[in-house]
């Protein structure tokens, strides 16, 4: 099994 | 206010086919340079940017910045009732509660007119950095949505692995694995067909295919599509339109 991070912890709000 | 016309309803109507799936209710943000879009798919793992720049509309007028909240499911709903070729004018006031839809049809004398109402819509923004990726691919936008349809049969990740032979598309499930491999390729008859690999340094990253599969519904935008990857960072799927673009980001899955 793997980890989905989301794109918010790629990617700042803004 | 806004008033811009698409030559073809086609361009817009593929568009909110390709990201209504992932995306409920968006921003479409209007502009002197166009009407871009961003939003999030419901589990934030996936991100979709739109842009049509200003000269893919003839006319385009936008005085101020016009934020049109639109449910995408409704705004199908009515670009349904065009056809593919028909002129599509959007037109809304400066603090606009409806959207104007027009539809012409030059070659039967036919005029549409359809107005959706708008909402409000509270949406969070990301900054996307600018990013030299280490492999860009570019590949027949139907061959890399025939990969992501094959492996997702198999199992619910691929990875995609480029390094100067080739990119490998793999994945394992319970039946058992599979693997597509690209080596790259000129078609010299018809460009689009080719299959061009840059690469910086080799990448291998897992994602998830139910996510690409859904992005692959851009696939009538264009002939080819691009790939863009760094290790540890989300994955670029960008379709090319004429006057913009399709850009689908996602993160990729981490660890085992």
């Amino acid at each position: 099994t793997s980890n989905q991070p989301t794109i918010q912890s790629f990617f700042q709000q803004r | 206010m806004l008033e811009a016309r698409l030559e073809q309803a086609q361009i817009l109507k593929k568009v909110v086919e390709a990201i209504k799936d992932l995306v409920q209710d968006c921003n479409f943000d209007c502009n002197d340079a166009g009407i871009q879009l961003q939003a999030m798919d419901n589990s934030h793992v996936a991100l979709v940017s739109m842009k049509l720049g200003s000269e893919g509309f003839s006319p385009y007028r936008c005085d101020r910045n016009i934020a049109l909240g639109i449910n995408l499911n409704s705004l199908m709903k009515v670009l349904r009732a065009a056809a593919n070729e028909d002129l599509l004018t959007l037109k809304a006031e400066d603090q606009p509660d409806s959207l104007n839809l027009l539809f012409e049809s030059s070659s039967q004398d036919r005029l549409s007119e359809y107005d959706i109402k708008l909402m409000d819509i509270d949406q969070e923004h990301l900054g996307i950095p600018d990013t030299e990726y280490a492999a860009t691919i570019t590949l027949p936008s139907a061959e890399f949505q025939r990969i992501c349809r094959d492996l997702s049969a198999l199992s619910e990740s691929v990875s995609i692995e480029a390094n100067k032979d080739g990119v490998k598309f793999a994945c394992s499930g319970d039946i058992g694995n599979g693997s597509v491999t690209l080596r790259p390729h000129t078609n010299v008859e018809d460009e689009d067909k080719s299959t061009k690999i840059e690469l910086t340094e080799p990448v291998n990253l897992t994602f998830s295919l139910k996510y690409l599969v859904n992005f692959c519904k851009a696939s009538s935008l264009s002939a080819t599509v691009r790939l863009c990857l760094s290790n540890e960072v989300p994955l670029l799927v960008e379709y090319q339109m004429g006057a913009g673009y399709l850009r689908f980001y996602l993160a990729p899955k981490i660890g085992d």
